[in-house]
């Protein structure tokens, strides 16, 4: 059921087009089932988040994106330098990253275009599709600021052709590790990636190493009525789906067009990305500190199978609902940025490869073969320990006649199975799989321990002789997961919810102590001079060091005090620290040297507390509250990673970048605010191509801001945008005065005719007859027919 | 390692992993006549080198004296790149 939200409304005119969203005429009554609109109405717009298009540019000053163009998250690959802006072509090539990127971030209630899911967000682009793609391209634009830079999204991959086995090279696989490891200063980079998009040719998407990579959100699509769309590739990577386009019957998306339009044409799994990247912006507004793999969690978590047509939906052992179509199912936004608040963040992530069967084993054409491991999770080494499941990899070398035959099935040892790859008509190589990695979302949360089978089945396709068989030579089953429950809550990073472990008593009055029966046995070694009524250290009579606990506790004689208290060398008594300190050399607070763990010194007074002040984050090593970076107002668990910034600063990410005011820009390798072009009221850099948005007095003229329009072009408005523009004339036409055909002077070799321009062409079948037909069907209005000899008729009346 | 397939597009672009900083991998690139773009992201030791005496385009790896760069014992890894095709989804 869709919720039904009846108080927004957007003064956006395609707004009540977007995915699908149903309102009646008659009030603002509107509903849309990804729950966006409640997600919105919980206040969460994707504010501070920041978010990249990696494709072939993105349109910055678009009137509906320009606000939200954040140059920090931005730059071209293709031609190595700070400007995304695509490259405009006749045949509209590079329309693509602009349309992704509307999705994201177009700008709310600006009256123009749509609006993005996190219409508060940044929103960059990362220009690399418009050029050879090489590894190195790709590495440079997933490498490209992670510590700004906290979503990339992608909507592109190797060809869908159905025949192509292809992913990251070396360069890429080392910068998803990087961004995963370091990334968002240690939360990990998140990567959303749209899945297969050719299932007219048959392909599967766990051919697409991008999409099979553990390391990003794989996503699919359904149309406006739940059903697959022609294109989808299903496989078992995919992990959650949003709206996109369908059947030619059936609507496509609405989103921002280059040359500062709005379409409602874009279509297929590309949509789906930015989509799921939008709403995971809202999640990381709710809650800036959720890890990669938090976000996976969440999304497995919220994702609903709903109205989505499938018929392999089935329930894995831990109660996921999983499809190899839509994976968990239809992304709930609402219940993303819900979950997103309260969570607790997952324990950390343990690998366990299971020993590779190394045995060849011949693959018989029309048979299955079955292979079974029998795993231990690695139970035996507490760091390598998975014992609920998150990803599954297969890693498998396989030689075969003509792969295309192939279907392999992954079953866990709760009986769930796994279609990790479907036979492909098209694929006739004989290429095999060299280590190639399967990867499969399905047994989430499912306990590893157990007997895995890996079924190969075989199907003889026509050409291929029978006698040559395939053959298994290797394969390795890789767990991902962590060793306890990821929902329970558990010790180390949550010991802020864990109160002090021991009272602070006020100090016990002395009391005497009570005489013990005769004992003549060895003292124990930590007695005194004065002997002992029993073998133990708690029987001493006096001690030789020190004496620790009281009366009521017991008391003993130890060579050092224990954890919370300090020597008395005068008393030789074990002493309490001050409240909260774990080592100390006095009882006041400021003789705290350390405080217990999930306490924190503070720096102001030395006192031990649990929560650091506003400008100080608690260092888990040094148990101390440090300073933040001193643009910060509040950080988090390191100096730089900042939640708040200070007066003069706006927050992106976790970063505070300075608040430059109107006609400058952030210059990032000087780290200060540069002016713009004296023409640009906004800029991403000092050049005067680089306008955003232009300054009083100018007009907006392709990628300049100009006093006048140059010949061939009109001032007008333009929706959405707070000043004037440059409008080109029509074709041919080098001055008018605005739209349409008010041409007033033609270029060379046109000549002006009822205002508009037809080429300078004389023709010799200009008899009477043939122009009264031309004049009287009006013809030399209709652009199709002007080169009927117009010139000519009109000339001679 | 060269990357080799059907239908590859080789360009003359080298991803080459050389440790000892910047200045180092300039000293190799000139030694081979390549020109160092510098560091590839933030993927440390790795580094874009163009090679202009290749053609930009060609289906087979082309040989010559720049080809030595993959036997140099301070080069750990090198690798010319190849066009991969992508689509938009």
């Amino acid at each position: 059921h869709a919720q039904s939200h009846a108080t927004i409304h957007f003064n956006d005119p395609k707004w009540t087009n977007m995915w699908y969203i149903h309102c009646n005429n008659k009030s603002s009554h509107c509903s849309a089932d990804m729950n966006i609109l409640a997600a919105w109405q919980r206040g969460y717009t994707g504010k501070n988040v920041v978010v990249t298009i990696l494709d072939d540019g993105i349109e910055r000053n678009h009137p509906d994106l320009a606000q939200n163009y954040d140059h920090l998250a931005s730059y071209d690959v293709n031609g190595n330098d700070h400007d995304p802006t695509p490259r405009y072509d006749s045949r509209n090539e590079n329309i693509h990253g602009t349309r992704c990127a509307g999705e994201v971030a177009a700008v709310a209630n600006n009256s123009h275009c749509i609006i993005g899911i996190a219409y508060n967000a940044h929103i960059g682009g990362i220009r690399m599709l418009d050029g050879d793609v090489t590894d190195i391209v790709e590495a440079k634009s997933l490498g490209i600021r992670p510590d700004y830079i906290d979503i990339y999204s992608a909507s592109w991959g190797p060809k869908d052709d159905g025949k192509t086995v292809d992913g990251p090279g070396p360069l890429t696989k080392q910068a998803f590790e990087q961004g995963i490891r370091k990334g968002r200063k240690g939360l990990g980079s998140i990567f959303v990636w749209a899945s297969g998009n050719g299932g007219r040719q048959g392909d599967h998407c766990s051919c697409d190493g991008y999409t099979s990579s553990i390391y990003t959100i794989s996503i699919s699509s359904t149309t406006e009525n739940g059903n697959k769309p022609w294109y989808l590739e299903v496989c078992s990577s995919i992990m959650a789906t949003t709206y996109s386009s369908g059947e030619f019957n059936e609507r496509k998306i609405v989103t921002t067009d280059p040359r500062h339009r709005c379409t409602d044409g874009h279509t297929g799994t590309s949509v789906s990305a930015p989509i799921v990247a939008g709403i995971i912006a809202l999640a990381l507004e709710a809650n800036l500190l959720l890890t990669w793999r938090d976000v996976q969690h969440l999304l497995v978590k919220t994702s609903r199978p709903v109205h989505l047509k499938a018929d392999d939906w089935k329930t894995n052992a831990a109660g996921h609902r999983v499809s190899h179509l839509y994976g968990f199912g239809l992304v709930d936004a609402e219940a993303m940025v819900l979950e997103a608040r309260k969570w607790r963040t997952v324990p950390p992530q343990h690998t366990c490869s299971q020993m590779p069967e190394r045995r060849t084993r011949y693959i018989h054409a029309g048979q299955s073969l079955n292979c079974s491991i029998n795993a231990s999770g690695c139970s035996e080494e507490p760091e390598l320990h998975v014992d609920y499941l998150e990803h599954v990899v297969v890693k498998v070398q396989i030689v075969h006649p003509r792969r295309g035959d192939l279907e392999i099935n992954l079953i866990s040892p709760a009986g769930t199975r796994s279609q990790l790859l479907a036979k492909r008509l098209f694929d006739s190589s004989n290429e095999g799989f060299r280590n190639w990695e399967f990867m499969t979302v399905h047994f989430w949360g499912e306990r590893s321990q157990g007997t895995w089978t890996l079924e190969i089945i075989d199907s003889l396709s026509k050409l291929r002789n029978p006698e040559v068989l395939g053959n298994l030579k290797e394969w390795t089953l890789i767990l991902y997961g962590t060793s306890q429950d990821p929902y329970q809550p558990y010790s180390a990073q949550n010991s802020h919810s864990r109160m002090l472990e021991i009272p602070a008593p006020e100090e016990e009055p002395e009391q005497e102590e009570e005489e013990e029966d005769q004992y003549n046995g060895p003292c124990h070694s930590e007695c005194g001079d004065q002997g002992c009524d029993g073998p133990d250290a708690d029987h001493c009579l006096n001690c030789v060091h020190f004496s620790s606990g009281s009366l009521k506790s017991g008391k003993t004689c130890v060579s050092h005090c224990p954890l919370g208290h300090y020597e008395d060398i005068a008393s030789r008594r074990c002493r309490r620290c001050y409240k909260g300190c774990e080592r100390c050399v006095g009882r006041s607070v400021s003789d705290c040297l350390s405080c217990r763990r999930g306490l924190y010194v503070n720096a102001l007074n030395s006192s031990c507390i649990d929560t650091c002040p506003p400008g100080y984050f608690a260092d888990e090593n040094q148990r101390q509250c440090l300073k933040c970076h001193d643009t910060c107002m509040r950080c988090l668990g390191y100096a730089d990673r900042c939640t708040a910034c200070r007066e003069g600063y706006s927050l992106a990410g976790m970063t505070c970048v300075p608040e430059c005011t109107n006609g400058t820009f952030f210059h990032l390798e000087e780290m200060t605010c540069s002016p713009c072009h004296s023409s640009c009221r906004t800029c991403a850099g000092p050049g005067k191509e680089e306008c955003i948005q232009c300054a009083e007095g100018y007009l907006q003229q392709e990628w300049q801001c100009v006093q006048t329009c140059t010949p061939g072009y009109y001032s007008g408005e333009a929706a959405g945008v707070p000043y004037k523009m440059c409008h080109r004339c029509e074709e041919n036409c080098l001055s008018c005065s605005g739209p349409g055909t008010t041409c007033t002077k033609c270029k060379e070799g046109y000549s002006l005719v009822s205002r508009t321009c037809i080429v300078y062409a004389s023709c010799n079948n200009a008899d009477e007859v043939f122009c009264e037909m031309v004049k009287s069907n009006r013809l030399c209005e209709k652009k199709l027919y002007r080169q009927f000899c117009c010139r000519t008729c009109l000339m001679n009346g | 390692s060269v990357a080799s397939g059907h239908g590859d597009v080789f360009t003359n672009h080298w991803a080459v992993r050389i440790t000892g900083g910047q200045e180092q991998a300039d000293k190799i690139a000139a030694k081979y006549g390549y020109i160092n773009l510098g560091q590839i992201g933030r993927l440390e030791d790795h580094y874009h080198f163009h090679q202009s005496r290749v053609v930009r385009r060609a289906a087979y790896p082309l040989k010559g004296p720049h080809s030595f760069i993959h036997l140099d014992p301070e080069v750990d890894w090198a690798q010319q790149q190849v066009v991969k095709p992508r689509v938009k989804r």
